[in-house]
C-alpha cells in the first residue's frame, strides 16, 4: 500500500464507494456526537458539504441535529443550484468520521437541508453530498472552508485525492451495488495499471481541464477547439453523462451515425426518449465506434487521449423486457459546459492533485466489461494541429449574468449621458415654449425693447 | 414484432434498416423503447447532473 508520511492508510479506503452512474457514487459517514450514519455522495462538481437536516419522501434517513452534542449552529441560510435541482439549508459545524477513510475525528462546516427541490431522486441511498471542487465555488461565499481544505490542515494529508468509479458495463441506476474508492490524501497504486497522464487544471473553481480535439472511430471531428471548452470543460464525479456543448453533440452523433454499422438510427435514441433493445443474447457495442478526448499534457506543446468504448456509452439499463435487453445513449448535450462525468470517469482512475494543480488519468482495471478492457489512454501526441490555447482567457462564469450586468450598465451610462448633456445645455436651449411664449407686450423681447 | 415482444405500453415505429457488419451478416437491429416512468422524455431523466 502506498502510505503517505507513513499517516495514511490507503488500503483501507480501496472499495469505500458504493453506487452507479446513473445516481452516483457514495461514501459511509458519521456524523455528530453520537455519530449518525449517512451515505454521502462524492461530486467533484460543487463545493458545499450538505446533509439532509428533515425527513424527505425521498431520503431513507437525515441528521438530526439536536440530537448531536457536538453541532454549532452558524445561523446562516445558504441555498445551493445545480443543474438539476436545488436545496436551502442552514449552515453549521460538526465533528465527522469516516468508517472507511482517513483516521480521526474532524470538524467541518455542514449545510443542513430543510428544503430541496429535484435535489433527492426517488431511489437514491445517499442522504447528503460531499463537494470536492475549489472553495470559490462554495455558498454563501468562498469563505465557507469546503471539507477536503478541512481535512487537509486537521489531519494533515497532503492536497490530493483520487477516484475509481467501478460500474463500466453494469445497469444504470440498478442496485447500488457497484463499487468504487475515494483515496483521501494520495494515490493508491493497486488502482490503476500502466502510466498517469496528467493535464494541468486551467482555473481552480471547478476541475477545469483543456480538451484538444474529439475523434469518433479514429476520425477528427475537425471543429475549432474552442468548442470543446466553451465556457468549460471539466471532470465531474456528480454528473453522470458525458455532457457535450450542442455543436459537439451534434458532431459527435453524427460521425457514430456515419461510422456505427446501424443506419437511420431513430433521432428519439440520441436524445435520450427512447431506448435501443436488442435480444437478451445479442450485443450491441460491437456495432458503435469508440470516442477519443484528447487533453493537454502537462508539457503544453504535447498531448495525451483517453478512449472509451461503446460500453461506457451505450448503457445497459435495468428495465428489460423478457426477451430484451435495452441500453441508452450516455451522452447528451450542453448550453454551458462540457463535463466529463461518469460515463468516461468510469474508465479511469482519476487523481485530482490540487497540490500541483493538474488531473490524472490511469487506467482502471474494474473498467472491463467480459474480461475485456473498455477504455485505453495513449500518449504523446504533438499539438502543433491544434491552437496554443482553446480556453479563452476571460472566463465569462455566469454568462447570462454578464449580459445583463453590461445591458444595464449601458443604459444607465446612456441616461447619465443625457443628464449631463441636459445639465451643460444654455439655459435659453432649455426653454420650452408655451403658450405664454407668444411675441405679446409681456414678452421678454418687448420688455427689452421697452429698456 | 415490437408490439408483439413489448406489449402496447411501449409500441414505437422503428425506422431501422438492417445494415451488413464487415463479416457479410446482418447486424441485428434494435427495438426502440421509451424509458419507463420518463415522461420528460430528457436525457437527464435518471442521470444525475450536479
Amino acid at each position: 500500500a502506498a502510505e503517505s508520511g507513513g499517516a495514511v492508510n490507503f488500503v483501507a479506503m480501496v472499495d469505500n464507494l458504493q453506487g452507479d452512474s446513473g445516481r452516483g457514487y457514495y461514501l459511509e459517514m458519521l456524523l455528530g456526537t453520537p455519530p449518525q450514519k449517512l451515505n454521502i455522495l462524492v461530486d467533484t462538481g460543487s463545493s458545499n458539504f450538505a446533509v439532509a437536516g428533515a425527513p424527505n419522501a425521498d431520503v431513507a434517513s437525515y441528521f438530526d441535529t439536536k440530537k448531536s452534542s457536538t453541532y454549532w449552529s452558524l445561523g446562516t441560510e445558504v441555498t445551493v443550484k445545480y443543474t438539476q435541482g436545488s436545496w436551502t439549508g442552514t449552515l453549521g459545524t460538526d465533528v465527522i468520521t469516516m468508517p472507511k477513510g482517513i483516521n480521526g475525528t474532524y470538524t467541518i462546516n455542514i449545510a443542513t437541508i430543510f428544503q430541496s427541490d429535484n435535489f433527492f431522486l426517488k431511489g437514491v441511498k445517499w442522504h447528503g453530498i460531499l463537494g470536492l471542487a475549489y472553495s470559490v465555488l462554495a455558498k454563501p461565499s468562498s469563505s465557507v472552508e469546503t471539507f477536503f481544505d478541512s481535512l487537509v490542515s486537521q489531519a494533515k494529508i497532503p492536497n490530493i485525492f483520487s477516484l475509481q468509479m467501478c460500474g463500466a458495463g453494469l445497469p444504470v441506476s440498478g442496485s447500488g451495488t457497484s463499487g468504487g474508492s475515494l483515496i483521501l490524501g494520495g494515490i493508491e497504486p493497486s488502482l490503476y495499471e500502466g502510466e498517469v497522464w496528467y493535464t494541468p487544471i486551467k482555473e481552480e473553481w471547478y476541475y477545469q481541464v483543456e480538451i484538444l480535439k474529439l475523434e469518433v472511430a479514429g476520425q477528427n471531428l475537425n471543429l475549432d477547439c474552442r468548442e470543446y471548452n466553451k465556457e468549460k470543460a471539466i471532470v465531474d464525479s456528480g454528473t453522470t453523462l458525458l455532457r457535450l456543448p450542442e455543436k459537439v453533440f451534434s458532431a459527435v452523433v453524427d460521425a457514430i451515425v456515419r461510422t456505427s454499422l446501424i443506419q437511420e438510427f431513430s433521432p428519439g435514441f440520441w436524445i435520450g426518449a427512447q431506448l435501443a433493445c436488442w435480444g437478451i443474447m445479442e450485443e450491441p457495442w460491437a456495432m458503435f465506434p469508440k470516442i477519443s478526448i484528447y487533453l493537454r499534457d502537462e508539457n503544453s506543446s504535447s498531448s495525451f487521449r483517453i478512449t472509451i468504448l461503446p460500453q461506457l456509452y451505450i448503457q445497459p439499463v435495468l428495465e428489460t423486457d423478457q426477451n430484451l435487453k435495452c441500453y441508452r445513449f450516455g451522452i447528451s448535450s450542453s448550453t454551458n459546459a462540457l463535463v466529463l462525468g461518469a460515463t468516461v470517469m468510469e474508465g479511469f482512475y482519476v487523481i485530482f492533485d490540487r497540490a500541483q494543480k493538474k488531473v490524472g488519468f490511469a487506467l482502471s482495471p474494474c473498467a472491463e466489461v467480459g474480461g475485456f478492457p473498455v477504455s485505453e489512454i495513449e500518449g504523446p501526441f504533438t499539438t502543433a494541429d491544434v491552437a496554443s490555447n482553446c480556453v479563452s482567457t476571460i472566463s465569462f462564469h455566469e454568462p447570462i449574468l454578464w449580459i445583463v450586468s453590461y445591458a444595464l450598465m449601458s443604459f444607465c451610462g446612456l441616461v447619465l449621458l443625457f443628464l449631463i448633456i441636459l445639465l451643460l445645455l444654455p439655459p435659453r436651449f432649455r426653454h420650452h415654449y408655451t403658450e405664454n411664449d407668444i411675441v405679446n407686450d409681456e414678452s421678454s423681447l418687448v420688455r427689452h425693447r421697452w429698456k | 414484432v415490437a408490439s408483439g415482444r413489448c406489449g402496447a405500453r411501449f409500441v414505437f415505429p422503428l425506422r431501422v434498416s438492417p445494415a451488413v457488419a464487415p463479416n457479410g451478416s446482418l447486424v441485428p437491429t434494435p427495438v426502440l423503447l421509451k424509458p419507463a416512468g420518463r415522461a420528460g422524455a430528457s436525457q437527464e431523466a435518471g442521470s444525475l447532473a450536479l
